[in-house]
Order: structure tokens, then C-alpha cells, then sequence
């Protein structure tokens, strides 16, 4: 469902080039379960991006479902990101002026939903992440971890068939980082693809693979044993 | 050096009102290292603004170096902050427009410092960190971890006496926050006093002692037994 060739991303700041993707060949079936691993500065956030259909690459190949991502315009890669794929940004992206309620129905109005669906939707997803008594909250009235679980929220409330989570669990404590991944395997059960970024290694364990990432390059693919 | 006694903060939300700090009591000696811990949301950030004078209670007591913080007007505050207080911000907090360099140069300028010794301390300490590639780059230009020890090197530049880390290595890499986290140590080692947030065990169990926090209030208070 995601294939990368070569793909490449450079960064030019005066005379130096960054190699942000070096060259990542890329292949994740429909209904896998991915972590991406690497150190800081590796371009994990970067290759999401690109898969995520909101940055696109210098060089190499992308197709999604079968469809040269490369060769799309932005409205087809808006309409793309919205019926196929649910993001969670590394730094959560909200809405500052809009309630974390109003945050999670955005995707859905995007998607053309009725207003009474789309509350009713929106509720239920800030249920799951256990925010039912911050709906009315701005993000600026939110804790750190409240943030990223509304971030969260929003990237699943559109029952996305491509989960892409850019480390959705780095601000939240033990307890409430495993409610999140159950919700992920709920997703997954129900055949949806998952790639998430992470530096905790339990939750690479928890992926049915784990692909790691060195200086803008694919450095290993393991399956884990588990799984 | 920080003693708190029965420190409150709330908030008001229509009806509501959240106790984000529910009558807090802490004492932290010179020298010490702390860890915070608890679930999201449970009142950690908001204890840490109030002990790195960047928020008033609106109830109980807080001492600094013997000093009533919550006497103290903002101008007092603010050299108290400079002086002694090295704050490392669970949202970073950097300034957008200013390169990496410029960010960790800044409270050397409130400090002071001739602009030769400034640069040369922001170059050190974006080199601690491992960030030297990095110096003229903008924050968008960085990825989430790097914005991360962009944040820790402008908390260190000054060799605080008091180090409040919220969350510092949550962006991180386990190979890269352990680098972070020896400069912690050296911080700790010349005499000084350490905080930290943290949602990681083995960074809770690098400190002298745990406090763990629920509901705004301490839940618990532990020496660690290696330490
Ligand atoms: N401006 C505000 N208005 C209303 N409620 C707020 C505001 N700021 C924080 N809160 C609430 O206060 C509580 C404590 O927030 P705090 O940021 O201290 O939590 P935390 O322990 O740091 O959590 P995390 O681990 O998620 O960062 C949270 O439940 C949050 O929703
Ligand atoms: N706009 C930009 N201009 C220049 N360099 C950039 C830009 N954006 C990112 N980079 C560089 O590209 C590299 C890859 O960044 P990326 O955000 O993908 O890393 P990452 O693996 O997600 O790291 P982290 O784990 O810290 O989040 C980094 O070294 C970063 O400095
Ligand atoms: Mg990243
Ligand atoms: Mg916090």
C-alpha cells in the first residue's frame, strides 16, 4: 500500500546540502504494522511526511495504493489525505483558537459529515483517549500529553485505512501510553495499516516490524519475533 | 532551596474549576536531584511554572533560596529567573525567527555578557549537545529532537544553580537522551540542583528521589536506592 524508490529529500542552507532522505526504499503491505526507529536528526519525521502525502520528495518514487504519488496535484493529494490517511504530528499541529472538540471534527467536515455526526464522532474519539472532560479546552489550556492525545484523536476519528503517528506517545506517561496503543491495535484488528515513529523501544516491540533509519537511510528492517 | 506549602492553582472553566495544583507541599535541598513523575495531566507542568517563578499560585506559599517568591514583583522575579533558574520547556519555546545559536545566546544577553563570551558559550553548549552542524538553522529547520537540545543548551548556557527540565528527552532517542542526561549529571556534580519531569523509569531512577504527583497533589515521595 506504501511503496518507496530512492526517495530523496535534500534541505540547502547556503552552501551545504542535508541530505534529509538519502535514498529509502520502502515497501509496507496493506494491514501492516510498522515502527520506524532511529536517532534524532535521522529523517523519520521527513519519510513520514513525504508517505503522508504532505511534503514532496527532491528525487525517487512514491506510490500509494497503487498511484504515483509524485504525479499528483495538490487538490488529489488533499483528497488523498483525507479519505485514506490519519496524521499525527510530532508536534501536534492544533488549532490554537478552536476547542480540542472543534480540533477532532475537522477532519470530518473536510469529509462532508453532518454536523450532529461529526459531534457525536468527535465526542467519541476524545472518549477513547480519555479527554471527555476537556472537550470545551483550548490546546493552550491542555497539558502536554492532553495535547498530543487530542492530536491523536484527530488523526483517528475518519477511521483512517493508513494510521501515521510521528511519536504520538513521547508526552504521556506509561499508563496512558498503553491506552493509546490498544487503540492502534484496535485500529490494525480491523485491517487498517499502521506506521508510527517512535524512540520507546516497547512500542517498537509491540510492531510486527521494525524499520530503522541512520542519516537519511533505511540501516535495518526486522521482522519481530512475535508477531 | 524550594519549599512549597500548600501551593494551589486553579482554573476556571464556566462552572468548573480545575485544581491543577491541589495543595501542594515540597521541599527540594541544595544539590538535590529530583525526578517528577505522574500521569498526564496530573499537575506537573503547572508545579514546575510556579517553582521557576514564570506563574503565581493563587494559594499556599513558595519559597526560593528564602525568599517569598509570591512577594516578589515581576521585575524581581524576572532577575531571580536569569540569575539562578535554568528552564527547559515541555513545548520548547523557542523563538521562530532566531536561529538555533541566537535562542541559546539570549539569556547570556539579559546576563550581560560582552557579545564575544556570549557566542563562544552558545557555541559550547550547542556542542554539548551535539548540535554544532546546526547552528544557523531556524527551528523549522530542526527536527523535533534537535528543537529539543536546542531548548536544554539555552537551560545550561548559564550554569544555573536550579535546573527545571520538564519533560527533556521526550523527542529523544535513548543514545541521544543519555548524552543528555550526562550534562544533567555534571550540572548535578558542581553542587547544583536538579528537576526534572519525566514520564521515562530509568530517567526517574537516575535521580536521588521521586516525586510522583495525582490530582495536584504529591502522591508520593521516594528516595531512589542506589543513589
Ligand atoms: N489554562 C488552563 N485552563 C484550564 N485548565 C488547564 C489550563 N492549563 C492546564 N490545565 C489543566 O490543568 C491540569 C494540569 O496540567 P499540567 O500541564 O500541569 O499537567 P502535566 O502533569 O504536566 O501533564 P502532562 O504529563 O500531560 O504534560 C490538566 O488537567 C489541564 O487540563
Ligand atoms: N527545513 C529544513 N532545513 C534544513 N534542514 C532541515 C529542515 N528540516 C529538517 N532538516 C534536517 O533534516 C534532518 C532530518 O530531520 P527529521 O525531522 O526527519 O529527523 P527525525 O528523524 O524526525 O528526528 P527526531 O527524532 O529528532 O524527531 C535533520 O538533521 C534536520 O536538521
Ligand atoms: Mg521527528
Ligand atoms: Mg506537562
Amino acid at each position: 500500500v506504501i511503496l518507496t524508490r530512492g526517495l530523496r529529500r535534500q534541505y540547502r542552507m547556503g552552501d551545504t546540502v542535508i541530505n534529509a532522505l538519502d535514498g529509502v526504499d520502502l515497501s509496507i503491505r496493506p494491514g501492516e504494522y510498522v515502527a520506524i526507529m532511529g536517532p534524532s536528526g535521522s529523517g523519520k519525521s521527513t519519510l513520514m511526511n513525504v508517505i503522508g502525502c504532505l511534503d514532496s520528495p527532491d528525487g525517487g518514487e512514491y506510490w500509494l495504493n497503487g498511484q504515483l504519488a509524485s504525479s499528483m496535484n495538490d487538490r488529489e493529494l488533499a483528497r488523498v489525505r483525507n479519505r485514506e490517511i490519519g496524521f499525527v504530528f510530532q508536534t501536534f499541529n492544533l488549532l490554537q483558537r478552536a476547542t480540542a472538540l472543534h480540533n477532532v471534527e475537522v477532519p470530518l467536515i473536510y469529509s462532508g459529515i453532518a454536523r450532529k455526526e461529526r459531534l457525536a464522532r468527535a465526542v467519541e474519539a476524545m472518549r477513547q483517549v480519555g479527554l471527555e472532560s476537556r472537550l470545551d479546552h483550548q490546546p493552550n489550556e491542555l497539558s502536554g500529553g492532553q495535547r498530543q492525545r487530542v492530536a491523536v484523536a484527530r488523526a483517528l476519528v475518519t477511521r483512517p485505512s493508513i494510521l501515521l503517528a510521528d511519536e504520538p506517545t513521547g508526552n504521556l506517561d506509561s499508563t496512558t501510553a498503553t491506552e493509546i496503543l490498544e487503540l492502534f491495535d484496535e485500529l490494525h484488528r480491523a485491517g487498517n495499516t499502521i506506521v508510527l515513529v517512535t524512540h520507546d523501544r516497547k512500542v517498537g516491540e509491540h510492531a510486527e516490524r521494525v524499520v530503522r533509519m541512520l542519516d537519511g537511510r533505511v540501516q535495518s528492517d526486522t521482522r519481530n519475533s512475535t508477531s
